[in-house]
């Protein structure tokens, strides 16, 4: 229930509208919310990881009377799978965000690479639907590790994460490092890593964006597939998949066009 | 003194406004309750959260003598004065919002991206004279 007010909650339309009234009152509240036509998202990806941590920081925000800023103490908001989705960091973005934006990822490739047998996974997300005068502030790529019983017992991998600089037909992309860090195992839980310039790059320049990816090695430097190291993938739990989010500001002040 | 004549004013009363008194009787500039409701509006299938707000309108007499809950400008007096003393040269002050609030409205998009954004000055915090 996400009413702000329960006891105000009955019919605000008191009179049968016309076609063209209820139209107009759609396209006015429309242009309030800074949006050209009404949203007709998909069905299948409202129960995704993406939603449900937008929703932790929906939940996180006061709703009280004073809103001139993001003004809130976090709140952690335990899932059914245990620890929160977002995090303090998150809660510190959000203090300077106008806006807050989840991106669903359109393609996920595990790919191999021989004969060098590099394992690697790759990720995009669509950027260019960003609100004219907003600028990133911050933003994250996020992957669930779920917890692998077998073959990695106190061992250890380096996950890396790349942007993808330019695509080649006959050979590995180039490849730019963005983060990596050693992490368990048996670790379990959302790896975030910080996408904040590359975002940032692809938001100006709409065309560089090739999107992301991810590759693991052992600690002696054998590659290692990402779902065998328990990295869920598109074929994981809808609330366990990745995704990325960005925080952004306005640079500018948003005016009504003349109707 | 004020110049130029009188015209009629009659107020701008907006429809669909849940109301919270059924008197003729001229209350005084304060804030009313008013639910939006996205549900009503069958949006629920891509604004998550919230399902509606409570946005609050304001209504009500700007009259002599403005008392010290109204908010009034200073101006606002200096009109309810006016008009006071010659109703037909200037309207009395209007009854309209002093302070607003923003609200929070998470919501997809047509590419099932998920967008949580404030919107400034969508809620009535206090109403007052002007």
């Amino acid at each position: 229930n996400f009413t702000l007010d329960n006891e105000f909650h009955s019919s605000f339309i008191h009179r049968r509208l016309k076609s063209q009234e209820r139209r107009e009152m759609q396209r006015e509240i429309l242009s309030i919310l800074g949006l050209p036509h009404r949203p007709r998202p998909h069905l299948h990806g409202k129960h995704n990881a993406a939603p449900m941590f937008m929703l932790d920081l929906y939940n996180a925000m006061s709703t009280d009377g004073d809103e001139d800023r993001y003004s809130y103490p976090y709140k952690p908001v335990f899932t059914t799978q245990g620890p929160p989705i977002a995090s303090l960091q998150d809660n510190n973005f959000l203090n300077d965000a106008d806006m807050v934006m989840s991106f669903v990822n359109l393609v996920e490739h595990d790919k191999e690479f021989l004969p060098v047998r590099r394992h690697h996974r790759e990720f995009k997300f669509d950027l260019s639907r960003i609100p004219e005068g907003e600028a990133v502030t911050a933003a994250e790529f996020r992957i669930y590790k779920d917890f692998i019983h077998e073959r990695y017992d106190n061992e250890t991998f380096r996950i890396s994460i790349y942007q993808v600089l330019e695509e080649h037909s006959d050979r590995e992309s180039d490849l730019f490092l963005l983060d990596s860090r050693v992490i368990w195992a048996a670790e379990e839980g959302w790896l975030v890593f910080d996408v904040t310039a590359t975002s940032n790059h692809w938001v100006l320049n709409p065309g560089r964006n090739l999107g992301l990816q991810l590759a693991l090695d052992s600690t002696n430097g054998e590659s290692i597939s990402p779902r065998t190291a328990g990295l869920v993938g598109r074929s994981g739990p809808q609330n366990k998949q990745p995704f990325m989010v960005a925080f952004f500001k306005a640079t500018e002040v948003h005016l009504r066009s003349i109707r | 003194s004020a110049t130029g004549g009188g015209k009629q004013r009659n107020p701008n009363r907006s429809k669909g406004a849940k109301k919270n008194s059924s008197t003729d009787q001229k209350q005084a500039c304060k804030k009313h309750e008013l639910y939006v409701s996205f549900r009503d509006l069958g949006w629920q299938d891509w604004i998550i959260a919230p399902e509606g707000y409570a946005a609050y309108y304001c209504e009500g007499e700007c009259a002599f003598p403005l008392n010290s809950y109204m908010n009034a400008t200073n101006h606002a007096i200096v009109q309810t004065l006016v008009h006071f003393i010659n109703p037909e040269t200037v309207p009395k002050p209007c009854c309209a919002p002093t302070q607003l609030n923003a609200i929070s409205v998470l919501y997809f998009d047509d590419s099932s991206n998920v967008i949580l954004k404030k919107y400034r000055n969508m809620v009535v915090r206090a109403c007052g004279c002007h």
